[in-house]
């Protein structure tokens, strides 16, 4: 059998805000590392992948390896009937196609259930090596998704360029054009408020702005979003989960005609 | 404006 314990369940609700525009169905693989997810979107541009660590749960219990293809509009359908402050319970039994939410209020006065059918997803998943990434930045994610949002009404598409300067975020559209740079800074009061860009190269690599965009969705999970690129490589955006994980979003670039 | 790549051709199946 499996079952997960979240005392916070809150981040298991932001996890699936996060995930559910850019994916439609998508197989949940548990295993005694943790609850974890790979999944594209269906135009294949881009990549989500999730890892909620076992040891990050109150309880975590794997018998043995088991995916769980689920419906993400229907989970996260059923995961805003938990209250902000509910301790989460996911639980499945060998051998049955269904799942259970169970919810559980602060105080232990209102206790739900829901069960959901699962599905056979037949999905392809993708081997990611590790890379060397030529150009990393942090930021506030706020920011990020503030200059996503702003960009958005110009045009289509975003040209992230970073040169010792800082990063450029531009956008160009039928009404005008954009550019927003963000330069280092560190020396802020606070951490989460700091922008670091480490760079081996200059790196410049065009995106669409609808994923981005759709992206900055897992902004409540995290203070700072971390933007990896290299030339010829997909983007990762990556917003960490608490001290559990990560989501991290690849993006393939766009490129010349 | 520019073709958008595909993640596939950057990532092989495992």
């Amino acid at each position: 059998m499996f079952e997960l314990r979240l005392v916070q369940g809150s981040l298991l609700k932001k996890v699936l805000e996060s995930i559910k525009d850019l994916v439609n169905d998508a197989n949940f693989d548990c295993s005694s590392t943790g609850f974890s997810l790979q999944a594209m979107d269906s135009s294949h541009v881009a990549l989500v992948a999730l890892l909620l660590r076992s040891e990050g749960f109150e309880h975590y219990r794997c018998d043995r390896n088991l995916t769980m293809g689920m419906n993400l509009a229907n989970m996260a359908k059923m995961l805003k009937c938990a209250g902000n402050d509910d301790i989460i319970t996911i639980k499945a039994d060998d051998g049955t196609d269904t799942v259970t939410f169970m919810f559980e209020s602060p105080s232990q006065d209102k206790i739900s259930d829901f069960e959901m059918k699962l599905m056979d997803i037949d999905s392809e998943h993708l081997g990611i090596p590790e890379a060397e990434y030529e150009a990393i930045i942090r930021m506030p994610s706020a920011e990020f998704a503030r200059i996503c949002r702003d960009l958005s009404s110009i045009g289509d598409t975003v040209v992230i360029s970073v040169t010792k300067e800082g990063v450029r975020f531009s956008a160009r559209g039928d009404i005008g054009a954009a550019n927003i740079v963000c330069r280092q800074n560190a020396t802020v009061d606070k951490p989460e408020d700091a922008t670091i860009i480490e760079m081996q190269e200059p790196v410049t690599l065009t995106f669409a702005l609808r994923y981005m965009n759709s992206f900055t969705k897992a902004t409540p999970l995290a203070e700072q979003v971390t933007i990896s690129m290299s030339s010829d490589l997909p983007v990762v955006v990556e917003y960490k989960v608490a001290g559990m994980g990560y989501i991290r979003y690849y993006l393939a670039p766009k490129i010349e005609e | 404006p520019g073709v958008q790549l595909s993640i596939t051709e950057f990532y092989r199946s495992s």
